[in-house]
């Protein structure tokens, strides 16, 4: 563990929990992907089956369980109680798409053929797409509401830390896992422009709207 | 050098 890991870490739990009161305070879900949330459970589900195989430590095993846990959560909000302010209609991206192609990546791409190591292959491939659905639905709304940017600063930030993460664990440790540091980078990579938006805009107090 | 013993990271 350090530094910047455990900012990365503390910023995706911080992100977890702000879409969780945003929903939960304003009782709706409007502005929110509910395919990318879909996805992001899918990862999660995948990437911690290894909960029951390999025990890393408390801090991991804890954290673990409430990603699971906010992540069927916020899928039971978005769907079902919540369900009549979900945004369907502009929640259209081919999400299909991007479980089809990560699958194929993972069964070519991998670091071992097994089930458990391409289970967690696919999850990192299909974390890197998995937020396409919630930015291309604001792009077509072409605006979020200032606590759906936050949300998708911390989102965002927390890949980019562990970029920071890894170059430091290949100095210090000589630890390299190409698949989860070339995935990241394309993670980091999607949130450029939304980035560039939120520091020239949500920052200075305006509300994020995409210029037309 | 390569090292893929576990996945340690969330």
């Amino acid at each position: 563990m350090n530094v910047f890991r455990l900012i990365g870490d503390m910023s995706h739990l911080a992100a977890i929990i702000i879409l969780l009161i945003k929903i939960w305070r304003s009782r709706s879900c409007s502005g929110i992907s509910g395919k990318s949330q879909l996805l992001f459970t899918a990862v999660f589900t995948c990437r911690y089956l290894d909960l029951f195989t390999n025990f890393v430590s408390i801090y991991n095993t804890t954290m673990k369980i409430f990603f699971l846990a906010s992540s069927y959560a916020t899928i039971y909000l978005i769907f079902m109680k919540f369900k009549a302010t979900y945004n369907r209609n502009h929640d259209t991206f081919r999400f299909e798409l991007l479980i089809v192609v990560s699958v194929i990546l993972a069964l070519l791409i991998n670091h071992e053929f097994s089930a458990t190591e391409i289970l967690w292959t696919f999850s990192i491939y299909l974390e890197a797409v998995a937020i396409l659905p919630q930015l291309f639905m604001i792009t077509k709304t072409g605006e979020a509401e200032s606590i759906t940017s936050h949300y998708l600063f911390a989102l965002g930030s927390y890949r980019g830390l562990y970029i920071l993460n890894w170059i430091y664990r290949y100095y210090v440790e000589g630890h390299l896992d190409w698949i989860a540091v070339l995935s990241g980078i394309v993670q980091t990579g999607l949130y450029c422009d939304f980035f560039y938006l939120y520091i020239t805009r949500v920052m200075k107090g305006k509300n994020l709207t995409l210029p037309a | 050098k390569y090292c893929n013993k576990k996945h340690d990271e969330l």
